[in-house]
């Protein structure tokens, strides 16, 4: 998180705002609502209280209006900037504009979301700038999130509490804050793991991280802000180089992307992969290049799927410690890279000679992953 | 959704990201005709930008760079706000 330079805070802890306009995509009483809650996020967990008022000025004084709206910051027409907001201080600070070239919704994730617009605005209208966390609510970009389950993640607590302290009540935000993965967490385990034409996938929770092989840059993202169909806290990937694709598997769903787009007439059942139907979940599936062939680890079992002749082959399920002498543990993810297959079981990954099957090394989750 | 929006045709992409980086990232409204100068005040802002998002701090305008500008964002500036 990060807080406008100088002392840029409210003085005092029972603040005032004032709805100037309305929006014409959204009847006043949703407008009503969105900003009464998008305020409540912060009052949640600070001493601060808001309370409105319908006339005269208010600390916080909160207008729709499109292109130059007289502040120096013209907006742009639809999408590209949505709205923005003044840190505290006298006269405009605090206030917060919105674009209404923008479709703002009230519960729909299509178009802009109006709650969660307005909820990031006020943190700049009370002293935050933008986090370079992807998972905050103050990173600059707009990602969908499901506003009925919504918390405001902990890197935003932070930030707020930083300037505020924490809610007088003694009653902490229920429930606890999301926290964003940290790549350098020893203890990290993955959820899933997947080549995608050349770059690696590691997937964690709501977020992903990307990696250029050979390269340390590693950009972090929320699953949602690249695609909005795919579910958090995945159980599998993997790319299919016969089918261009990768598949993305939670429960008994897989999802299909081409390239970075998420292909139609997904998702569709595990059993296309004519997996048993006592199969509910999938722990990890491993792509082997040099055959052609779908590994499917279920628990300490592996079903071998052939994806020339679509069907599961002859002896499978089998022991994954047959298949891979010296895998004890739950693996979670796999992936093969360059003749090995990487599997990772814990917050270790163990790498296989990928036509042996050897056992070679055992090595830190995070060796494709820089800290 | 949020998902990069298509490039507007008529804008191209030296423009969007003069736009954007003036608007949130300090870079001067590009008066000097100096084109050395204008160049190396793009190319520092973009490293900015770059440094902020995590992404690779080339500061040339790449593929990735363009598209986080085109995502929808807030208008407050990221950097010296």
């Amino acid at each position: 998180y990060s807080t406008f330079q100088g002392d840029y805070k409210w003085k005092k802890h029972d603040l005032t705002y004032r709805i100037e306009n309305y929006t014409p995509d959204m009847s006043e009483a949703e407008v009503d609502d969105s900003i009464k809650r998008a305020l409540q996020v912060w009052a949640d967990v600070t001493p601060l209280r808001f309370t409105r008022i319908y006339s005269g000025t208010a600390d916080i004084m909160i207008s729709f209006s499109v292109r130059d709206h007289g502040d120096g910051y013209p907006f742009d027409g639809p999408n590209g900037f949505l709205a923005h907001a003044f840190p505290p201080f006298e006269g405009i600070g605090g206030d917060a504009h919105f674009d209404d070239d923008e479709k703002f919704l009230y519960r729909s994730p299509h178009g802009y979301n109006l709650f969660l617009v307005a909820a990031h605005e006020f943190g700049h209208s009370l002293g935050l700038e933008h986090s370079q966390d992807p998972g905050a609510l103050m990173y600059p970009t707009y990602v969908y999130r499901d506003i009925d389950t919504f918390v405001l993640p902990k890197d935003d607590v932070d930030g707020i509490q930083y300037l505020y302290g924490p809610n007088s009540d003694g009653t902490g935000p229920k429930p606890p804050p999301p926290v964003t993965p940290n790549k350098c967490d020893p203890k990290l385990v993955l959820d899933a793991v997947t080549m995608l034409r050349g770059e690696i996938m590691f997937f964690k929770g709501s977020f992903f991280w990307r990696s250029y092989p050979l390269s340390r840059n590693v950009e972090q993202h929320l699953i949602k802000s690249f695609w909005p169909q795919i579910p958090n806290h995945i159980d599998a990937a993997f790319e299919s180089t016969f089918e261009d694709k990768v598949f993305i598997i939670k429960g008994e769903k897989v999802w299909a992307l081409y390239g970075y787009d998420v292909v139609r007439g997904y998702p569709k059942s595990l059993s296309m992969f004519r997996l048993p139907k006592k199969v509910k979940k999938v722990d990890a599936v491993l792509y082997d290049e040099t055959s052609y062939k779908i590994l499917f680890f279920v628990n300490n079992k592996i079903y071998s799927y052939n994806e020339e002749q679509r069907r599961i082959e002859k002896g499978y399920p089998k022991p994954v410690e047959e298949v891979f002498p010296g895998m004890t543990g739950k693996v979670t993810a796999a992936f093969q890279f360059k003749g090995f297959n990487y599997l990772f079981s814990g917050s270790k990954m163990f790498e296989f000679g990928a036509y042996n099957r050897k056992l070679l090394r055992v090595l830190n989750n995070n060796y494709f992953l820089p800290c | 959704y949020t998902s990069p929006i298509a490039p507007p045709a008529d804008k191209d992409k030296e423009s969007i990201a003069v736009n954007y980086l003036t608007q949130l990232y300090g870079l001067p409204k590009q008066t000097n005709s100096d084109a050395e100068k204008r160049s190396s005040a793009m190319s520092l802002r973009l490293k900015e930008m770059q440094q902020f998002f995590k992404l690779k701090v080339t500061g040339k305008l790449d593929e990735e760079t363009l598209d986080l500008m085109k995502k929808p964002r807030c208008g407050v500036p990221d950097v010296a706000a």
